[in-house]
């Protein structure tokens, strides 16, 4: 079970609380994965009591901006400056303990920074972070020092969301075809998701020396083992996957990115999990 | 278990921090699990004044008792007017029925009472409640109320009471989880402002919270 407690002494008003928590949370603690099981009781609680505030000071609240466009209406935040600076510093703070928490997931000896660029929608560059995260097949590789990138792109390609999407996509396309209507744009983007031709995988070591590539372009690289093995030895690793890797970094396009992180999967885990109980 | 702090762990465990004003942190021992007999094992995090609070909850359909209170405390006060959360580890109340949704109230009206000794049973509570630990088990709930009281004694805001609460929270964690640190606002940089969180969680975790 995850909890949290975070307090703070800046005054912020009650109603923007949650939206404040919530965009911190979905950047930090919704990124992070020991063993793929989500507990029922996990929990962040947020306080902030405004004691350190100058009296005159108002509280801070997010104020909706309402909008509409051809889809209907819809509603964005507006913050001043003051609040996207708090925002940044509890979304800073909430990832930084979400961090702790990998660093002691139950029997892990590492720490693994998922690192997933998209050309098409950070949904679809998150749901493969996240599916990379849950393999155990992945962590067991990572335990074992063996750089397995095979099971990171098989994680990849099963992944939930983006998988359906396609079939999903399919579907549209029949029926585009049948009722000669254009195609929705989110099936197209569902397709685009992960190409093979375009996927590319590396460690990025810890100690900031040169990226190990195992992946280009869906060929796989010339492995150096040993360096593989130097890498795989530190306890932080960062996997970067690209999927939107055409080739032509030269020309400007959209990228988007999804950080998750998560631990390797040891002997430990069994041991801790076979003897806790009831 | 024991929990001497592994030597590779020793570097994520803070010597001093930085508090934020107007809040106590503390712990206490109610020996939840009849296996502890020397941990502290319920932790108060609390405001000297009453605050503005939120909190973000799993998505798990079984949502355990304390997760299903504190959502209706919240939405009941509109996040307004409330004094801290309180934490037991060893038991998390999860799967208990209708008697885990009273013991997980007990909880919060006898914490209640530590700041305001006349509060009334018919109002919102202003406490927070969190559990963790094994599922499915009733919660030993005479045992945390016998230990609520010691609290009052047992919180401060020396970086001690901070970690001592930290240390209260954990179940398999092999080390405290305390976080703190300043900062300022664009609009008045001439003010320090402050943040502390202290974080719990080892295995189960891949939250989903909404």
């Amino acid at each position: 079970t995850l909890l949290g407690i975070i307090c703070t002494d800046v005054k912020i008003d009650p109603a923007s609380m949650r939206t404040l928590l919530v965009r911190a949370v979905n950047k930090s603690f919704n990124c992070i994965s020991i063993d793929g099981d989500t507990s029922t009781n996990d929990t962040v609680a947020f306080f902030a009591n405004g004691a350190a505030a100058p009296e005159d000071v108002k509280p801070l609240y997010y104020s909706p901006m309402d909008e509409r466009d051809d889809s209907g209406p819809r509603v964005r935040i507006r913050a001043n400056s003051d609040l996207l600076a708090l925002e940044r510093v509890l979304t800073g703070f909430a990832q930084d303990l979400a961090k702790l928490v990998v660093r002691d997931g139950e029997g892990a000896t590492k720490f693994v920074t998922i690192r997933v660029k998209s050309d098409t929608t950070h949904d679809n560059a998150k749901r493969a972070a996240v599916s990379i995260a849950r393999s155990a097949l992945v962590k067991t590789a990572l335990y074992g020092k063996d750089a397995n990138w095979g099971r990171i792109l098989c994680a990849i390609g099963y992944a939930p969301g983006i998988m359906d999407s396609r079939e999903i996509r399919l579907a549209d396309l029949r029926l585009a075809r049948i009722t000669r209507q254009p195609e929705k744009e989110d099936s197209i983007k569902a397709e685009r998701a992960v190409i093979p031709k375009r996927t590319s995988v590396s460690f990025i070591p810890a100690d900031g020396s040169e990226e190990l590539k195992l992946l280009v372009r869906g060929e796989p690289e010339q492995v150096d083992e040993e360096r593989a093995k130097q890498i795989l030895e530190m306890e932080d690793l960062e996997i970067l996957v690209r999927l939107e890797d055409d080739g032509k970094s030269a020309e400007p396009k959209r990228v988007t990115e999804a950080v998750f992180w998560t631990c390797d999967f040891s002997h430990e885990y069994v041991t801790i999990n076979g003897d806790y109980r009831t | 278990a024991d929990r001497s702090i592994p030597a590779a762990k020793q570097k994520y465990l803070p010597t001093s921090g930085t508090y934020p004003k107007g809040f106590l942190a503390g712990s206490a021992f109610a020996g939840v699990k009849a296996s502890n007999t020397k941990y502290h094992d319920l932790a108060l995090v609390m405001s000297e004044t009453p605050c503005p609070a939120t909190a973000t909850f799993t998505k798990n359909i079984f949502k355990a008792a304390p997760v299903a209170i504190s959502k209706h405390f919240l939405a009941a006060r509109g996040s307004e007017g409330f004094r801290g959360v309180l934490v037991n580890s060893g038991c998390a109340n999860a799967v208990t029925g209708s008697l885990g949704l009273d013991h997980a109230t007990t909880m919060a009206r006898e914490t209640d009472k530590l700041f305001n000794p006349t509060a009334s049973d018919d109002a919102v509570p202003q406490t927070l409640v969190m559990s963790t630990g094994v599922i499915g088990q009733r919660l030993p709930i005479r045992k945390i109320t016998a230990a609520i009281p010691k609290l009052k004694e047992n919180v401060g805001n020396t970086h001690e009471h901070w970690l001592n609460a930290a240390k209260a929270i954990c179940t398999t964690d092999t080390f405290p989880k305390l976080l703190s640190r300043t900062f300022t606002l664009p609009s008045h940089p001439d003010t320090t402002y402050s943040i502390a969180g202290m974080t719990k969680g080892a295995g189960m975790i891949h939250p989903n919270m909404a």
